[in-house]
């Protein structure tokens, strides 16, 4: 329990530190454990710095910034334990369309490292342009939802309608 | 073991057989509010045997169970299955013979949810074990719901820590 | 206070009753005083129903519905009581293109109704169009926060410059 | 009473004086990420009498105060200022006789935080009667934080009632 669990720290804190910066064009960002010397009872802390900032509580911390974190966080898992599926579900809402782009960047390559099969879901034209294939979901039937596979320019015309 | 279809019918909107392929690389899902997007992950989280209503936005389970339309009457039960690539031989013994495992939730009204991988009837703890040897589950923090990306950040550290065991 | 209140509620319900169906193009939704006869001491409940659907617990709906929702019931309020100052913080984040020009439509018919200023922030193209004028916050210096005044033209560039 | 101008220094990443014209009808806030918008609600919000400082995202309420950054040194005080049409003579009456109400709130280090109308030393009650006869205030519903919108529909019943309150 004990070493498997630092090991695993040591791992996803290499990796998170590293997608922070890329997430954030720079800056600096790790992990901590906090609240006990046992790895099994402590607590998780995040130490979180945007480029040219002081180093602050999460709290103060943007709307689009702390999505930034939480993904930097969540992929540093995946590269540690490679799950066979992730979905992530409109967590690009609240990015700015450079952020969009970096967010998008670093889907690709976490394609190129892992197995993963990755669903994301979005409302947002550049990640849906970014995307090897979309579904889309309608309801022609007012309260049945129904799955079709759509081709790109289709789906701005599918987003276009209610 | 790798993930290849999602099957449901009768779960929340989606009262009609669905059939989702999940393919390697990014598959975009798009379409206008309250079309069915979510309900998509929570039927991938419901059959990996998530056991908290809460966490499918419901009240109870049955709240999974399409509850009907204007036009269409409500259905009695829900069934979802997740079809998984087991060529690399990699799931638990009892299920390591064959090419494919499928496995199968379903709801009925009145008498609860019953799980089914290839055709065994088994228990809800041994659908559990088995995607989580496989590093997922209801509860992976890969599966990120709608409006929770921030609560990464907003959770305790004690909270925290569950995401390295999952990494361990 | 009683007679007050029970005034408001009458009022609130019945602007929330038509902004729902305004938002929604269609479906029904309703206030409901709950848990006690004293409407000093009862709860406010929200009925709510999209079009073609059934009326089902509020948690149900999808996040855009909730997010219209929400609006439809801050808004109510509003045409109740104007406040002089309205600031919505990215509420149009979780809406597709088709209810985020329906929203827009609504701030339009705000402005008509009552004198309230509204401060929208917002990521979305669509919304930023139609903004009387736009306020730009650049970070020029990393971590030191300037207000400009941009043009429509302008604010496309700001948008895509991180 | 309409609001004119929101003048701030020193508070959060607005290290250097600002100033934004508040106008009729609607006005865009647009920018970046992490550039300094949800202060900007968050300034209007404090001057206005806020005493949590956990809705102002802050762990005390000296977390307003501008921290510096790499290159600049932080500051021991923080300054917002909202100036106010009163034409319409509706303010209260001690200080309803001028044109203009002005309304300052200013935090130092150590020493708490003090306000000001028209330059006459107030206490937080009498800023806080001022919004509230004004039909707006630190927590009017009016005020949507970011991520908040859902949070009226997944508040308890009995904490909605407050909308209600408002609109009395
Ligand atoms: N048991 C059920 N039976 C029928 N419909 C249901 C059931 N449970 C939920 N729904 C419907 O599903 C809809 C919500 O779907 P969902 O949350 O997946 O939408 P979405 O596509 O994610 O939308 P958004 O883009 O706004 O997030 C609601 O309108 C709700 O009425
Ligand atoms: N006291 C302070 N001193 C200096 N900077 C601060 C202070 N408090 C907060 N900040 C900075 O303000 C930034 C956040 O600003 P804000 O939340 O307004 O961004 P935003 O424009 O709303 O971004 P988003 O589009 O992501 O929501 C943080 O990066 C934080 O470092
Ligand atoms: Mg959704
Ligand atoms: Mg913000």
């Amino acid at each position: 329990g004990r070493v498997r669990l630092l090991a695993a720290f040591e791992a996803v804190n290499t990796h998170f530190r590293e997608l922070f910066t890329t997430l954030f064009n720079g800056g600096a960002a790790h992990l901590e454990l906090i609240e006990s010397d046992d790895p099994l009872e402590a607590g998780l802390e995040i130490m979180a710095q945007p480029p040219g900032k002081k180093l602050q509580s999460l709290t103060l911390l943007s709307g689009g910034e702390q999505a930034l974190t939480a993904v930097a966080l969540i992929f540093g898992v995946f590269l540690t334990n490679p799950a066979p599926i992730c979905v992530l579900d409109e967590v690009d809402a609240p990015l700015d369309d450079a952020n969009v782009e970096r967010f998008c960047d670093l889907l690709d390559r976490m394609t190129e490292l892992t197995d993963t099969r990755f669903l994301i879901v979005t409302h947002n034209a550049v990640t849906m342009s970014r995307m090897h294939r979309l579904f889309g979901v309608t309801m022609a039937e007012q309260g049945v939802s129904q799955l079709v596979s759509v081709d790109l320019e289709r789906a701005s015309l599918l987003l276009a309608a209610a | 073991m790798r993930f290849q279809r999602l099957r449901l019918a009768g779960f929340k909107s989606f009262v009609d057989a669905t059939e989702l392929r999940i393919e390697d690389g990014l598959t975009g899902v798009v379409g206008p509010n309250g079309c069915g997007k979510s309900n998509l992950l929570e039927a991938i989280r419901w059959v990996m045997g998530e056991s908290s209503p809460k966490s499918l936005r419901g009240g109870g389970m049955e709240d999974v169970i399409f509850a009907g339309t204007q036009s269409r009457p409500s259905r009695d039960f829900s069934d979802v299955t997740l079809l998984l690539d087991n060529e690399g031989r990699r799931a638990p013994a009892q299920f390591n013979d064959s090419d494919q495992i499928e496995v199968t939730r379903r709801i009925e009204r009145g008498l609860g949810s019953a799980y089914r991988i290839n055709g065994k009837d088994v228990r809800q703890k041994d659908v559990q074990l088995l995607f989580a040897d496989a590093a997922t589950g209801a509860h992976s923090p890969a599966l990120v719901s709608q409006g929770r990306i921030g609560a990464i950040i907003a959770a305790k550290p004690q909270e925290r820590r569950a995401m390295l065991e999952e990494a361990a």
